[in-house]
Protein backbone atom coordinates (compact mmCIF):
# COMPACT_ATOMS: atom_id res chain seq x y z
CA UNK A 1 0.00 0.00 0.00
CA UNK A 2 1.25 2.99 -0.56
CA UNK A 3 1.55 6.07 1.78
CA UNK A 4 0.19 8.18 -0.51
CA UNK A 5 -2.53 8.07 -2.84
CA UNK A 6 -5.25 10.01 -4.93
CA UNK A 7 -6.73 9.34 -7.98
CA UNK A 8 -6.94 13.03 -9.06
CA UNK A 9 -2.98 12.65 -9.82
CA UNK A 10 -4.16 10.33 -12.85
CA UNK A 11 -6.67 12.53 -14.14
CA UNK A 12 -9.50 10.40 -13.44
CA UNK A 13 -11.89 12.46 -11.17
CA UNK A 14 -14.01 15.39 -12.65
CA UNK A 15 -13.75 18.62 -11.15
CA UNK A 16 -15.93 18.82 -7.80
CA UNK A 17 -19.80 20.11 -8.55
CA UNK A 18 -22.39 21.93 -6.52
CA UNK A 19 -25.51 20.42 -6.00
CA UNK A 20 -26.85 23.22 -4.68
CA UNK A 21 -30.17 23.42 -2.77
CA UNK A 22 -30.95 20.00 -4.87
CA UNK A 23 -30.55 16.54 -2.09
CA UNK A 24 -29.00 14.85 -4.67
CA UNK A 25 -25.37 13.87 -3.35
CA UNK A 26 -26.19 10.05 -3.97
CA UNK A 27 -26.48 10.94 -7.66
CA UNK A 28 -23.34 12.92 -7.70
CA UNK A 29 -21.68 10.52 -6.12
CA UNK A 30 -22.38 7.72 -8.27
CA UNK A 31 -22.16 9.54 -11.29
CA UNK A 32 -18.57 10.60 -10.18
CA UNK A 33 -18.01 7.47 -9.59
CA UNK A 34 -18.96 5.51 -13.20
CA UNK A 35 -16.97 9.37 -14.62
CA UNK A 36 -13.54 7.67 -13.18
CA UNK A 37 -14.38 4.43 -13.86
CA UNK A 38 -14.62 4.82 -17.87
CA UNK A 39 -11.55 7.24 -17.53
CA UNK A 40 -9.37 4.46 -15.73
CA UNK A 41 -10.36 2.05 -18.56
CA UNK A 42 -9.22 4.99 -21.61
CA UNK A 43 -11.83 6.96 -22.37
CA UNK A 44 -11.63 10.77 -21.97
CA UNK A 45 -12.99 12.63 -18.35
CA UNK A 46 -15.99 13.47 -19.14
CA UNK A 47 -18.92 14.89 -17.08
CA UNK A 48 -21.73 12.80 -17.25
CA UNK A 49 -25.36 13.74 -16.20
CA UNK A 50 -26.60 13.81 -12.64
CA UNK A 51 -29.57 15.34 -13.69
CA UNK A 52 -30.41 11.80 -15.77
CA UNK A 53 -29.61 10.32 -12.25
CA UNK A 54 -32.04 12.46 -10.53
CA UNK A 55 -34.94 12.08 -13.17
CA UNK A 56 -34.40 8.41 -14.30
CA UNK A 57 -33.91 6.22 -11.14
CA UNK A 58 -37.06 5.56 -9.91
CA UNK A 59 -36.19 4.00 -7.21
CA UNK A 60 -35.00 6.71 -5.63
CA UNK A 61 -36.22 10.23 -4.93
CA UNK A 62 -34.74 12.49 -7.27
CA UNK A 63 -33.74 15.52 -5.28
CA UNK A 64 -35.75 14.91 -2.57
CA UNK A 65 -33.33 12.13 -1.60
CA UNK A 66 -31.62 8.65 -1.88
CA UNK A 67 -29.29 5.90 -1.98
CA UNK A 68 -26.08 5.28 -3.41
CA UNK A 69 -27.56 1.50 -3.76
CA UNK A 70 -30.54 2.12 -5.00
CA UNK A 71 -29.06 4.05 -8.11
CA UNK A 72 -26.39 1.33 -8.57
CA UNK A 73 -29.16 -1.37 -9.07
CA UNK A 74 -30.86 0.54 -11.17
CA UNK A 75 -27.91 1.34 -13.73
CA UNK A 76 -27.05 -2.28 -13.05
CA UNK A 77 -30.82 -4.15 -13.98
CA UNK A 78 -31.66 -1.58 -16.94
CA UNK A 79 -28.41 -0.91 -18.41
CA UNK A 80 -28.78 2.76 -18.93
CA UNK A 81 -26.43 4.47 -20.55
CA UNK A 82 -25.65 7.94 -18.99
CA UNK A 83 -25.24 10.78 -21.14
CA UNK A 84 -22.72 13.86 -21.23
CA UNK A 85 -23.51 16.52 -18.68
CA UNK A 86 -23.84 19.41 -21.76
CA UNK A 87 -26.53 16.79 -23.06
CA UNK A 88 -28.62 16.52 -20.00
CA UNK A 89 -27.62 19.18 -17.58
CA UNK A 90 -28.08 19.98 -14.30
CA UNK A 91 -31.29 22.38 -13.34
CA UNK A 92 -31.63 21.51 -9.41
CA UNK A 93 -34.74 20.15 -9.26
CA UNK A 94 -36.75 17.07 -10.31
CA UNK A 95 -37.54 16.75 -13.52
CA UNK A 96 -39.45 14.15 -16.12
CA UNK A 97 -36.99 11.48 -17.58
CA UNK A 98 -35.52 11.84 -20.78
CA UNK A 99 -35.39 8.77 -23.10
CA UNK A 100 -32.14 8.49 -25.25
CA UNK A 101 -32.37 6.16 -28.73
CA UNK A 102 -30.26 2.97 -28.17
CA UNK A 103 -27.85 3.89 -31.06
CA UNK A 104 -27.05 7.26 -28.33
CA UNK A 105 -23.78 7.26 -27.30
CA UNK A 106 -23.59 7.09 -23.77
CA UNK A 107 -21.81 5.03 -20.77
CA UNK A 108 -23.29 2.24 -19.22
CA UNK A 109 -22.06 -0.21 -16.24
CA UNK A 110 -20.95 -3.87 -15.79
CA UNK A 111 -21.24 -4.05 -12.40
CA UNK A 112 -21.08 -2.55 -8.75
CA UNK A 113 -19.38 -3.93 -5.18
CA UNK A 114 -21.09 -2.53 -1.72
CA UNK A 115 -19.49 -4.12 1.44
CA UNK A 116 -18.83 -2.51 4.92
CA UNK A 117 -15.30 -1.84 5.41
CA UNK A 118 -16.11 -0.99 9.51
CA UNK A 119 -12.99 -1.99 10.91
CA UNK A 120 -11.11 -2.81 8.02
CA UNK A 121 -9.65 0.49 6.55
CA UNK A 122 -6.64 -0.55 5.37
CA UNK A 123 -8.67 -2.89 2.82
CA UNK A 124 -10.49 -0.33 1.82
CA UNK A 125 -7.62 2.01 0.87
CA UNK A 126 -6.39 -1.37 -1.33
CA UNK A 127 -10.07 -1.60 -2.77
CA UNK A 128 -9.81 1.82 -3.74
CA UNK A 129 -6.46 1.65 -5.49
CA UNK A 130 -7.82 -1.71 -7.20
CA UNK A 131 -11.56 -0.50 -8.15
CA UNK A 132 -11.35 3.21 -7.91
CA UNK A 133 -12.74 5.97 -6.42
CA UNK A 134 -15.24 5.05 -4.18
CA UNK A 135 -18.95 5.92 -3.02
CA UNK A 136 -19.62 6.24 0.91
CA UNK A 137 -22.37 7.45 2.92
CA UNK A 138 -20.98 9.68 5.75
CA UNK A 139 -22.39 11.66 8.67
CA UNK A 140 -21.91 14.70 7.22
CA UNK A 141 -23.80 16.95 10.06
CA UNK A 142 -20.75 18.52 12.11
CA UNK A 143 -19.74 19.02 7.99
CA UNK A 144 -21.73 22.44 7.84
CA UNK A 145 -19.44 24.28 9.44
CA UNK A 146 -15.95 22.75 8.10
CA UNK A 147 -13.23 24.60 6.80
CA UNK A 148 -10.34 22.48 6.09
CA UNK A 149 -8.12 20.35 8.28
CA UNK A 150 -8.97 16.39 9.63
CA UNK A 151 -12.12 16.03 10.41
CA UNK A 152 -11.22 13.33 13.92
CA UNK A 153 -14.51 14.43 16.27
CA UNK A 154 -17.90 15.24 16.31
CA UNK A 155 -19.77 12.89 13.91
CA UNK A 156 -20.38 9.22 14.58
CA UNK A 157 -21.09 5.84 12.54
CA UNK A 158 -24.16 4.80 12.51
CA UNK A 159 -25.98 7.72 11.49
CA UNK A 160 -25.02 8.43 7.71
CA UNK A 161 -26.70 10.94 5.56
CA UNK A 162 -24.46 12.36 2.84
CA UNK A 163 -23.40 10.29 -0.07
CA UNK A 164 -19.84 11.44 -1.34
CA UNK A 165 -16.60 10.15 -3.26
CA UNK A 166 -13.33 8.75 -1.90
CA UNK A 167 -10.65 9.46 -4.38
CA UNK A 168 -7.56 8.65 -2.48
CA UNK A 169 -5.70 9.03 1.04
CA UNK A 170 -2.82 10.13 2.62
CA UNK A 171 -0.51 8.58 5.07
CA UNK A 172 2.40 10.61 5.63
CA UNK A 173 1.98 12.73 8.18
CA UNK A 174 0.83 11.65 11.56
CA UNK A 175 -2.59 11.49 11.41
CA UNK A 176 -3.68 9.71 8.06
CA UNK A 177 -6.40 10.77 6.27
CA UNK A 178 -8.91 10.04 3.47
CA UNK A 179 -9.64 12.41 0.73
CA UNK A 180 -13.28 12.83 -0.20
CA UNK A 181 -14.87 14.52 -2.89
CA UNK A 182 -18.18 16.58 -1.67
CA UNK A 183 -20.76 17.53 -4.42
CA UNK A 184 -21.15 21.11 -2.35
CA UNK A 185 -18.83 23.22 -5.05
CA UNK A 186 -15.15 23.96 -4.63
CA UNK A 187 -15.49 26.76 -2.33
CA UNK A 188 -16.26 24.83 0.87
CA UNK A 189 -13.64 22.78 2.62
CA UNK A 190 -10.42 22.28 0.77
CA UNK A 191 -11.33 23.41 -2.73
CA UNK A 192 -14.30 21.03 -2.41
CA UNK A 193 -12.98 18.21 -0.63
CA UNK A 194 -13.23 17.04 2.72
CA UNK A 195 -10.53 15.16 4.60
CA UNK A 196 -11.21 12.52 6.99
CA UNK A 197 -9.20 10.62 9.40
CA UNK A 198 -8.42 7.29 8.35
CA UNK A 199 -9.24 4.16 10.70
CA UNK A 200 -11.72 4.14 13.46
CA UNK A 201 -14.56 4.40 10.95
CA UNK A 202 -14.72 8.33 11.42
CA UNK A 203 -18.32 9.83 10.47
CA UNK A 204 -19.10 6.23 9.28
CA UNK A 205 -17.25 6.36 6.54
CA UNK A 206 -16.32 2.71 6.46
CA UNK A 207 -19.71 1.43 6.83
CA UNK A 208 -21.32 1.38 3.17
CA UNK A 209 -18.72 1.56 0.50
CA UNK A 210 -19.68 0.65 -2.78
CA UNK A 211 -17.51 0.78 -6.39
CA UNK A 212 -18.33 0.12 -9.73
CA UNK A 213 -17.50 -1.78 -12.76
CA UNK A 214 -17.44 -0.75 -16.25
CA UNK B 1 -36.10 37.34 0.96
CA UNK B 2 -38.58 39.72 3.53
CA UNK B 3 -37.86 40.36 7.14
CA UNK B 4 -38.67 37.11 8.89
CA UNK B 5 -36.47 35.35 6.57
CA UNK B 6 -33.43 38.25 7.09
CA UNK B 7 -34.34 37.40 11.06
CA UNK B 8 -34.11 33.78 10.53
CA UNK B 9 -30.94 34.08 8.69
CA UNK B 10 -29.49 36.64 11.60
CA UNK B 11 -30.38 33.87 14.55
CA UNK B 12 -28.89 30.67 12.23
CA UNK B 13 -25.49 33.12 11.60
CA UNK B 14 -25.60 33.55 15.69
CA UNK B 15 -25.83 30.07 16.05
CA UNK B 16 -22.93 29.17 13.75
CA UNK B 17 -20.94 31.50 16.03
CA UNK B 18 -21.43 29.63 19.06
CA UNK B 19 -21.15 26.14 17.31
CA UNK B 20 -17.72 27.10 15.51
CA UNK B 21 -16.55 27.91 18.42
CA UNK B 22 -17.78 25.19 20.59
CA UNK B 23 -16.72 22.55 17.98
CA UNK B 24 -12.80 24.18 17.88
CA UNK B 25 -12.32 24.44 21.48
CA UNK B 26 -12.71 20.88 22.17
CA UNK B 27 -9.34 19.28 20.61
CA UNK B 28 -7.66 22.62 20.63
CA UNK B 29 -3.92 21.20 20.63
CA UNK B 30 -4.87 18.24 18.22
CA UNK B 31 -2.82 17.87 15.17
CA UNK B 32 -4.05 19.19 12.04
CA UNK B 33 -7.39 18.21 13.17
CA UNK B 34 -10.36 19.87 11.43
CA UNK B 35 -11.09 23.89 11.66
CA UNK B 36 -14.76 25.03 11.74
CA UNK B 37 -16.06 28.60 10.37
CA UNK B 38 -18.47 30.65 8.37
CA UNK B 39 -19.00 29.21 5.29
CA UNK B 40 -21.81 29.39 2.81
CA UNK B 41 -23.95 27.05 5.22
CA UNK B 42 -23.71 29.72 7.85
CA UNK B 43 -26.95 31.24 7.45
CA UNK B 44 -28.70 27.88 8.26
CA UNK B 45 -30.18 26.40 10.82
CA UNK B 46 -28.72 22.97 11.25
CA UNK B 47 -32.26 21.89 10.37
CA UNK B 48 -32.60 23.42 7.42
CA UNK B 49 -28.83 22.45 6.11
CA UNK B 50 -29.70 18.95 7.05
CA UNK B 51 -33.29 18.82 5.35
CA UNK B 52 -31.84 20.22 2.33
CA UNK B 53 -28.53 19.06 1.95
CA UNK B 54 -28.69 15.57 3.90
CA UNK B 55 -30.67 13.33 1.80
CA UNK B 56 -29.03 10.25 1.73
CA UNK B 57 -29.00 6.91 3.95
CA UNK B 58 -26.58 3.88 4.29
CA UNK B 59 -27.34 0.72 3.04
CA UNK B 60 -26.68 -1.99 5.03
CA UNK B 61 -23.96 -4.05 3.28
CA UNK B 62 -22.37 -7.36 4.00
CA UNK B 63 -19.05 -7.57 5.72
CA UNK B 64 -15.68 -6.96 3.43
CA UNK B 65 -14.60 -10.76 2.82
CA UNK B 66 -10.64 -10.92 3.73
CA UNK B 67 -8.76 -13.86 2.41
CA UNK B 68 -8.28 -15.36 5.26
CA UNK B 69 -4.23 -16.65 6.04
CA UNK B 70 -3.70 -20.20 4.69
CA UNK B 71 -2.73 -22.67 7.05
CA UNK B 72 0.64 -23.80 7.31
CA UNK B 73 0.43 -27.83 6.78
CA UNK B 74 3.85 -28.23 8.07
CA UNK B 75 5.93 -26.14 10.34
CA UNK B 76 9.56 -26.98 10.16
Amino acid sequence: LPVKFDWRDKHVVTQVRNQHMCGGCWAFSVVGAVESAYARKGQPLEELSVQQVIDCSYNNYGCNGGTPSSAFTWLNKTQVKLVKDSEYPFKVQNGLCRYFSDSHPGYSIKDYSAFDFSGQEDEMAKALLNFGPLVVVVDAMSWQDYLGGIIQHHCSSGEANHAVLITGFDKTGSTPYWIVRNSWGSSWGVDGYAHVKMGGNICGIADSVSAVFV
Amino acid sequence: SGPRSRERQTAAFRESLKRHHYLNSLFPGENYTAVYGVNQFSYLLPEEFKAIYLRSKPSKYPRYPVEAPKPTSSVP
